[in-house]
């Protein structure tokens, strides 16, 4: 498959961090 | 109509979206988001939990017939109705259209301009300069297609009009403020009206659009 | 029967999983990815191209009748047919959790670990390596509900199956060398059960699985 269009994609990449920290976020405020 | 138990923390803009979707169907919810029904961080990690639900994310939704669904979307699609789910196939490919936009266009941004105004995450400027502009971004593409439209597919609320709405909630609440939103009229006016629905209002009860907005919190 | 044309770049796993519902449900699909017709970066921030795809991504389509559709699952919903949308509503919910789960569970750590060996993104190594644990998670959950399943929802492939192999697509071609892979028989037996479906092949070719894992492309 090609790879020179791949890197216009659109990727969260730090969808995780954002999960993360929200999730710690409530897990505190429901602590 | 589905019937069931839907598990989240409180105030969960993922868990509004069942919620408020439920409101138009009359499917018959019962939230468990607090102590002794569900503790965030304890009950999603526990044995059984992740048993029905293998991801271990919130919300979730378990019917009363023992059925389970996780992914937020998945759970509103499941509650709702008909009219709600888009009744062609267009129409209900229209919802999804911009079920996914909230999800790969709306959130990312918002997310990274919001969550260091509440604590959640550290402030970065540059990353949240490039945010404003793509949150300008979305709000153009979706003032044009308000433009001459009351909802985002027909002429009634369906799911692509509660996942949008969903995932602006916490941008309009914190930052968009009046010098800021006012190039994207439409969106705003639209926006009002959703939150203004009765079946919007019994969920999020009544909505303040950000005055002045919030900054870092350090 | 859905009938048009597809916008994207040549081998784009987005569109792909349009072009596999197509072949299941009949529908005509003309796709248009290299000049005359389409040249990507250009042709799709033309006024006209945006005026009906006004976010300007592709893939996107646009029906005989005019009709316009852009994000890759709600194109892939309106080529589909009702086998593979699902036809009953808790059906229908369980494949747009998957197709759901794909996106927000395996692509951003399929993109994070693979875009570096395909030299498109600096390599980071802590990165990385929580991508590789997200990816194992990921293979964990599909493992276990694919243990006593053939197909992700129902007896026969869906838009889940569509949608998830699609985004894992990648990851096994570039990455998932049989050590790795070795835990999750379940999902390689059922991935290679798609991809050897004459309307997978007719669209992918023949798929051949990773032998060695690809490290950064310096």
């Amino acid at each position: 498959m090609a790879t020179e269009y791949l890197v216009h994609e659109k990727v969260w990449f730090d969808k995780f961090k954002y999960d993360d920290a929200e999730r710690q976020y409530y897990e505190q405020l429901n602590g | 109509m589905a019937a069931g138990t839907l598990y989240t923390y409180p105030e969960n803009w993922r868990a509004f979206k069942a919620l408020i979707a439920a409101q138009y169907s009359g499917a018959q919810i019962t939230v468990h988001s607090v102590p002794p029904h569900f503790q965030f961080g304890q009950t999603n990690k526990t044995p059984e939990f992740l048993k029905k639900f293998p991801v271990g994310k919130v919300p979730a939704f378990e019917g009363a017939d023992g059925f389970c669904v996780f992914e937020s979307n998945a759970i509103a699609y499941y509650v709702a109705n008909e009219d709600l789910r888009g009744n062609t196939v267009a129409a209900a490919a229209q919802v999804l259209q911009w079920v996914s936009f909230a999800d790969s266009e709306i959130l990312p941004p918002a997310s990274t301009w919001v969550f260091p105004t509440l604590g959640i995450m550290q402030y970065n400027k540059q990353a949240t300069e490039h945010a404003k502009e793509e949150v300008k971004r979305v709000l153009v593409i979706l003032d044009a297609h308000l433009k001459t439209r009351t909802f985002l597919v027909g002429e009634r609320v369906t799911l692509a009009d509660i996942a949008v709405v969903c995932s602006l909630l916490w941008l309009y609440k914190q930052v968009l403020e009046p010098a800021f939103r006012q190039p994207y009229g439409n969106v705003t006016r639209w926006f009002v009206t959703c939150v203004n629905q009765p079946q919007f209002q019994s969920v999020l009860g009544d909505f303040k659009l950000c005055e002045k907005m919030a900054q870092f919190d350090a």
